[in-house]
């Protein structure tokens, strides 16, 4: 299993 | 100048006990409105996401919008010099480089006074989208840290599987496999005892299992907990916060290989 990022769902405001 | 003040210093500590093992730093974003905090992890794989409303608050006064980065290891040092029943006050100075904890014991005999520095934390903000959850699952916070530490023995991962009978949470590793199956409550005479589950469509994540722990740290917090689930976004587990606010953790999901 590969854990993505939070950053690849929420981009920078 | 910033000054806030909360009968209850218990909220305060268990917000910093909600957020410790997660976060080594934090900025607390401060405005008329409240305090609001968003930090990455430093695996960049989950999202801390808090605010803490101003009307929720004794006394709250902020002239001017500020931002204090703490050291959380630091904040968490001086909340402990606070008792459960003492009042506590945090206030800055405008463009201050430091803030000040102020206690007070409930008869006023004893007052306690902590000045912490404050750091410069260019943290970047990540902009949330509004999202309509597939699964929206509210069980009893004590019940869901219970399955989390369970399941943590049996792998690294946690597979949540959301249907409209309830909520399945399994998990698999070297000593073998678990399955927790927690079917909705039909009638429960206590609101924090039920598991309700509202779905759209049937939903199944895969999350890691020490991440989810270290969620549970917010357990004192909260009777219930709330997890909102889609496919292929981040998990929300969120607890209100008494009256004043809430803490919600996002946590990306893992995909096969």
């Amino acid at each position: 299993m590969y854990q993505r990022q939070i950053t690849s769902f929420f981009s920078s405001a | 100048m910033f000054e806030a003040r909360l009968v209850q210093s218990s909220i305060l500590k268990k917000v910093l006990e909600a957020i410790k093992d997660l976060l080594n730093e934090a900025t607390f974003d401060c405005s008329d409105s409240g305090i609001q905090l968003q930090a990455m992890d430093n695996s960049h794989v989950s999202l801390v996401s808090m605010n803490l409303r101003s009307d929720g608050f004794d006394k709250y006064r902020c002239d001017r919008n500020i931002s204090m980065g703490m050291n959380l290891g630091s904040m968490t040092k001086i909340l402990k010099c606070a008792a459960n029943e003492d009042v506590v006050t945090m206030k800055a100075q405008d463009n201050a480089d430091t803030v000040t904890f102020v206690f007070e014991s409930p008869n006023q005999e004893k007052v306690s006074d902590y000045e912490m520095k404050l750091m410069n934390l260019d943290q970047e903000h990540l902009g949330i989208p509004e999202t309509e959850y597939a699964c929206v699952v509210r069980l009893p916070a004590g019940e869901f840290a219970r399955i989390c530490r369970d399941l943590s023995q049996f792998g690294e991962s946690v597979v949540i599987s959301c249907t409209k009978e309830g909520v399945k949470f399994s998990s698999a590793g070297d000593i073998g496999s678990a399955n927790i199956k927690l079917a909705q409550t039909s009638n429960v005479d206590k609101e924090e005892l039920a598991v309700t589950v509202e779905m759209q469509e049937p939903v199944t994540l895969t999350f890691a299992s020490r991440y989810l722990n270290s969620f549970t740290k917010a357990t004192s917090l909260s009777n219930v907990v709330q997890l909102s689930m889609s496919p292929d976004v981040p998990l929300v587990v969120e607890y209100r916060i008494g009256e004043i606010g809430h803490i919600r953790y996002y946590l990306a999901p893992k995909i096969e290989d």
